[in-house]
């Protein structure tokens, strides 16, 4: 990195330019409206922008034709390209570490899904079920929503699907069911359970609480908040208060098979700074990919 | 964002914070501060509650633009209303509150499981049509959509039943595919029924960011929208996406969602819409 002192005029005679909040005032403001367009919580894109612009201004660039084969690139174009190494620094720097999205346990890993409604909870059971056969494990789901018309069936024909155990039991809470599947994954060797519970609300205290009995009754070594990729500036309150009540081991972003820009997941992941898990990809079980900062970060710059 | 020498910097930076938080997006941020810019005077624009006013003002006209007026169904026998919407919206439950509200203004209702796709959509659609007291129509798993919804038209035909719901499977706007299979079924049910469908609802969950926008305009494109819903505005997400929409494609907004029971179906007023975003 050169000296921030180094000067203009110095620059152009080698070729150079000195990244400047004048020559990089447009990119900068581009940059803002497409964060926001993209769904980015105001707050992160105020941060985000900020931290980026100190991090370019004083940078020396190549700007010039170096008569052979170095493109001309403007330094709008250049603080772009620092603005994508920072978006895919920030998605995934610390998973980089973290060969294995799930940390397993001996004799049985758990994992508890949770969300807003609607968000592909039960479908990513599915798919996280598909995925851990292929990695040679046993897992047991645990339909565990006791509300929603028809959910335990859902969750029935996805295991009929794949071939994989669907545990529920009528009649009983949440908490306690989820409990019991422990112990019959452990009698019938089972090595991974998956808890897939209801839709709701951040701010429905009564659900939130039910939440945090499964939790404390089973601790569960994995808890993944699933996110809809096209949530808008809420998202960042949902994941908040879920991280607040649980907390949460990392998230899930579905429904990236779109044209949603997937914004929320850098506002989530600036906010909560737990990692993205995996991502939805479609809505048959074979669709889940291990997630990898790149493309998501593109896409989320435009 | 929008630079506005008139409106002092703080006032306007909390004001573009409580537009673009309740999603309603950069545009249609500029449009709404450029619009009053024009009707307020100097010394207004620097006050903010009157600013504020002002620009509820404009989102509650644009959307009431796009309303056209109270909503009422159909006067042909059935109704044929179709619901359409990405993955996960709230169409099926729509479809549940939907009935129980006409059942319970007297209206004989049947539902058709038109998602064929998603593993329990029909169990889950049926369970609403038992709570409603709805008539109900399916077709074997994996049959062709557009079969099971021309069937269960002609059914409501030979029962003399007022309404027709026609639940879709979701879809994303993206795959072709499938937007196209939402064409037959709109094609093939009128055939079956003069006019059909009368009514098609676009689903937008409230919590959607400025995808909606896409989604709103790739269904409209692909099959006319005579409506949207707007669900799960009982949560924490302002739902200002439709200002765009409304802005945009002129839909009328016809019913708000706000809640998982049937009772929590809303018709959609303006002045309301416009009031809670500032609220
Ligand atoms: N296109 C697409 N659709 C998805 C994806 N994941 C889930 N879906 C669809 O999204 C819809 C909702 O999925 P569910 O699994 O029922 O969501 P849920 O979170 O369990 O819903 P609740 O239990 O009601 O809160 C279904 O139509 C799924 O097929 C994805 O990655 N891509
Ligand atoms: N809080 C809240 N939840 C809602 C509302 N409307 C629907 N839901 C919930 O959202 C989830 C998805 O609803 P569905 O009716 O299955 O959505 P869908 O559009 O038919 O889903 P697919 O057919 O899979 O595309 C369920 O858990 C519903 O209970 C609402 O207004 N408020
Ligand atoms: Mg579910
Ligand atoms: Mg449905």
């Amino acid at each position: 990195i050169v000296s921030k002192g180094f000067s203009a005029a110095k620059a152009k005679l080698t070729g150079k330019t000195e990244l400047t909040a004048e020559n990089i005032e447009d990119a900068v403001r581009d940059v803002r409206v497409s964060l926001l367009e993209a769904d980015v919580e105001i707050n992160v894109v105020k941060t985000f922008v900020d931290r980026v612009k100190d991090k370019a201004i004083g940078k020396v660039v190549a700007t010039e034709v170096d008569g052979k084969k170095k493109l001309k690139a403007s330094p709008e174009e250049h603080f772009i390209a620092i603005c994508q190494e920072e978006l895919e620094a920030l998605l995934g720097a610390q998973d980089a570490k973290e060969a294995q999205p799930i940390t397993f346990r001996r004799p049985v890993t758990t994992i508890m899904m949770v969300g807003l409604q609607g968000t592909g909870k039960t479908t990513t059971t599915g798919k996280l079920a598909s995925y851990l056969l292929k990695d040679k494990r046993k897992p047991l789901l645990v339909a565990a929503d006791i509300y929603r018309p028809a959910a335990v069936d859902q969750l029935k024909v996805l295991g009929e699907q794949l071939g994989v155990p669907v545990f529920h039991e009528p009649g009983v809470k949440p908490e306690d069911m989820c409990a019991h599947a422990l112990r019959k994954a452990r009698d019938s060797g089972r090595d991974v359970v998956i808890f897939d519970t209801a839709g709701r609300l951040a701010i429905d205290d009564e659900l939130m609480h039910e939440l945090e009995q499964i939790k404390e009754k089973s601790k569960p070594d994995n808890i993944f908040l699933v996110v809809d990729a096209m949530s808008g500036q809420d998202a960042v309150r949902t994941a908040a208060e879920f991280n607040r009540r649980l907390p949460l081991s990392g998230f899930i972003m579905t429904k990236l098979d779109g044209d949603a820009r997937g914004g929320a997941a850098l506002s989530i992941r600036e906010v909560t700074k737990k990692p993205i898990k995996f991502l939805g990809m479609g809505e048959t079980l074979d669709k889940l990919e291990v997630f990898r900062p790149e493309g998501l970060a593109s896409r989320i710059l435009g | 964002l929008f630079v506005a020498k008139e409106i002092p910097a703080d006032l306007l930076q909390q004001v573009e914070a409580i537009l673009l938080t309740s999603d309603l997006g950069v545009k249609t941020t500029n449009r709404l501060l450029e619009s009053v810019k024009d009707q307020l005077s100097k010394k207004e624009l620097r006050d903010q509650q009157t600013l504020i006013r002002a620009i509820e003002g404009e989102v509650r006209s644009v959307l009431a633009q796009a309303h056209q007026g109270e909503w009422h169904l159909p006067e042909v026998k059935p109704a044929v209303i179709l619901m359409v919407g990405v993955n996960g919206v709230g169409k099926t439950t729509t479809i549940g509150k939907l009935a129980a509200k006409f059942s319970a203004e007297g209206k004989k209702v049947l539902v058709a499981a038109g998602d064929t796709f998603r593993a329990a959509a029909a169990d889950q659609l049926k369970i609403w049509a038992e709570r409603a007291g709805a008539e109900y129509y399916a077709g074997a798993a994996g049959k062709d959509p557009a079969s099971v919804i021309f069937e269960a038209c002609e059914k409501a035909k030979v029962l003399g039943v007022d309404i027709v719901l026609a639940d879709t499977a979701g879809r994303l706007h993206t795959k072709t595919n499938l937007m196209d299979e939402l064409k037959k079924v709109k094609r093939v049910v009128g055939k079956v029924i003069e006019g059909a469908p009368h009514e098609v609802f676009l689903v937008v969950d409230g919590t959607t960011g400025q995808n909606a926008v896409s989604q709103a305009r790739e269904f409209h494109e692909a099959l006319g929208l005579t409506g949207i819903v707007l669900t799960k505005l009982d949560g924490t997400a302002k739902g200002g996406v439709i200002v765009a929409i409304a802005a945009e494609l002129n839909v009328p907004m016809r019913f708000v969602g706000v809640g998982e029971t049937a009772d929590d179906l809303r018709r959609f007023d303006p002045k309301t819409f416009a009031k809670a975003l500032f609220g």
